[in-house]
């Protein structure tokens, strides 16, 4: 879900 | 060996209040600075950080490093046996395989011991590497319980809360089947007192879109202090941000809602 890749996006940043 | 001891196990009481509707178990992190738990709701659309700094305690000790899985139902279930006034101290051996939860009355006639068996939490380690602060593009500090009550209400309405920050204040809203609900709060000029103050700091406004259901559970840490903090930006997750007294925070971060 888009929020769930938010989140992830935010705290694990590539 | 470790120990730590809070003359308030209120407060112990009311952290777990705050997590124990979006975790069902966490690793408490100890360390000679002080205790610390980051963890993801089931879902994986919030993240719950807390942290209670070693100097908060009235007494803190931590030889080791610990990692220390626990049942947050089975915590919730100990903290309940500790009386209003009653003192607490964790205590645990290094490698320990439970921990102490003891309780001691003001007048220390009456000492409760009770052992919780450590859970294995081979999960994820998250190892959240974010230090870095990030700017935020409104920051605002407003009443807990004025925010949980603009919660509560709104959660009638629909499924989620659109938060829309201006310099003149914020705005929540919420619509449903049956009809729509708008309430606005204004920056307050000069409020007698500062748990009362809406205060808004503002780069540019903001408009995000938050499920009712995580934010309610947010909003459990309400009486743990009279002001919470909401940290936000254009598609990035909200902080929100509870003070517990001079020893620590809780900060929720929950992404919010975008239309696909």
């Amino acid at each position: 879900r888009t929020s769930q890749k938010i989140l992830e996006r935010y705290f694990w940043p590539d | 060996m470790f120990e730590a001891r809070l003359v308030q196990s209120a407060i112990l009481k009311k952290v777990l209040d705050a997590i124990k509707d979006l975790l069902t178990e966490a690793t408490f992190e100890c360390s000679d600075s002080g205790i610390q738990v980051q963890a993801m709701d089931n879902a994986h659309v919030s993240l719950v950080s807390l942290n209670l700094r070693s100097d908060g305690f009235d007494k803190y000790r931590c030889d080791r490093n610990l990692s220390m899985g626990m049942s947050i139902a089975s915590m919730t279930k100990i903290l309940r046996c500790a009386g209003a006034e009653d003192t607490v101290t964790l205590r645990a051996v290094d490698n320990p395989e439970n921990i102490m939860f003891i309780f001691e009355s003001p007048n220390k006639e009456k000492l409760a011991e009770y052992e919780m068996k450590l859970i294995n939490m081979d999960q994820e380690h998250l190892g959240i590497i974010k230090t870095k602060e990030t700017s935020y593009s409104c920051v605002v500090k407003m009443p807990s319980q004025e925010f949980s009550r603009i919660c509560r209400d709104l959660s009638q309405f629909g499924e989620s809360i659109t938060f829309a920050c201006s310099k003149e204040g914020i705005k929540f809203s919420a619509s449903g089947d049956f009809g729509q609900a708008t309430v606005k709060l204004a920056q307050t000029a000069d409020a007698d007192k500062e748990e009362e103050a809406v205060l808004v700091t503002m780069q540019e406004p903001v408009k995000l879109t938050f499920s009712c259901r995580y934010l309610n559970c947010f909003v459990k840490a309400g009486p743990l202090c009279a002001q919470v903090q909401l940290s936000m930006s254009n598609d990035v997750p909200l902080v929100c941000e509870y003070k517990i007294g001079d020893i620590g925070h809780i900060r929720y971060y929950l992404a919010p809602k975008i239309d696909d």
